[in-house]
């Protein structure tokens, strides 16, 4: 172990017990500086592909369909403002299964008290899959809803964003919801309700074909957290 | 900077890696794999005061204007990180929710005396 301290008059430990007191200190240095009380319990696995689907979209700095560029690759957070990347995964428990369900999506979100979250950039990502008729038209038109929380599926809701996607071909689709994110966490909500449809002839081209499907709807955000407290502080110019 | 060895006597970085894995934190800790919590330790004595470059803290100011103002004092010199870098996390927050983190200052690269 290290010989005792001089100036602290901290007795000299043996290694064992040192390295165990360090590790304690590392954990708490790691959940303080993460704005985490304990470590986050793990109760529910995504499936592994699904999260290597999200990982990649957040590092992949892919232009989407709609010309936006994603997440991943928007404005740089300026380093003195701790700034995070989110992928969140909807609560599938409270999501219906079948090509003809509404696809309902529910996301948590939690706030600590006395800090805001400011929503740099947010987008949804939904896998669609292809149209069966191949002699259609194969744009779609695809909507998505704000429940109001607790509203059941259909009613009370108000449309965030309307766009055609090409469905020749299955594959991932963004939807750009980044006040929508805001005004919701503005609010202090918990459950961010959201519901897609992308109807052909009474289909849904955009609902889960299974709870374990690699291509689960997810939402991503770049966020920022202001410190309520610092909304009162003057700044020297 | 210096790395230390066994025996520590002059101010040096002591490395110090822990694995998520050994600790259990693996499951919610999703990259990187560990942790380099280094630290600084070892004497400054008043030869090596300010070497081996100035470290930046509030102790190196003050002590440099004792110095400068030819101010004897029993003040002696702190071995403290001259260079650190943030530490990139990915992981799961309570709410099952992928985060991704930079989080500045986290690992002592060298160690130098105020």
């Amino acid at each position: 172990g290290s010989p005792g301290c001089a100036s602290c008059g901290l007795p000299a430990m043996e290694r064992d017990k040192e390295e165990s007191l360090m590790i304690e200190f590392a954990k708490q240095q790691l959940l303080d500086k993460l704005h985490l009380k304990e470590r986050p319990n793990i109760t529910q696995t995504v499936p592994r592909a699904a999260l290597l689907i999200a990982l990649r979209k957040l590092h992949s700095g892919r232009v989407g369909q709609d010309g936006t560029l994603e997440v991943a690759n928007s404005r740089p957070i300026p380093t003195n403002d701790q700034g995070y990347e989110i992928v969140s995964f909807a609560d599938l428990s409270e999501t219906e299964i079948g090509d003809t369900a509404s696809l309902s999506l529910t996301f948590q979100f939690l706030q600590e008290h006395g800090q805001s979250i400011q929503v740099l950039q947010s987008s949804l990502w939904i896998y669609a899959r292809s149209s069966e008729d191949r002699h259609r038209d194969s744009r779609l038109s695809a909507r998505v809803f704000l429940s109001a929380e607790g509203g059941l599926s259909g009613s009370n809701r108000t449309l965030v964003m309307e766009k055609m996607l090409e469905v020749q071909e299955s594959g991932w689709h963004t939807f750009p919801i980044t006040r929508t994110l805001q005004a919701f966490l503005d609010g202090g909500q918990r459950r961010l309700q959201l519901e897609v449809s992308c109807d052909e002839d009474g289909k849904n081209l955009c609902s889960l074909d299974g709870s374990d499907t690699p291509n689960q709807p997810f939402l991503v955000a770049q966020v920022r957290l202001r410190d309520d407290h610092s909304k009162h502080t003057l700044r020297k110019r | 900077s210096l790395r230390c060895g066994d025996d520590v006597s002059v101010c040096c970085k002591r490395d110090f890696y822990i694995k998520f894995k050994d600790i259990q934190w693996h499951d919610w800790i999703i990259a990187p794999e560990g942790y380099h919590m280094n630290y600084c330790m070892g004497q400054c004595p008043q030869h090596l005061a300010g070497s081996p470059g100035i470290a930046s803290s509030f102790h190196a100011t003050v002590f440099s204007q004792l110095k400068v103002n030819g101010i004897n004092t029993a003040a002696s010199s702190c071995c403290v990180p001259t260079e650190r870098r943030p530490l990139s996390m990915v992981y799961f927050n309570s709410q099952h929710s992928i985060v991704k983190t930079d989080v500045p200052d986290m690992i002592v690269e060298s160690c130098g005396c105020t």
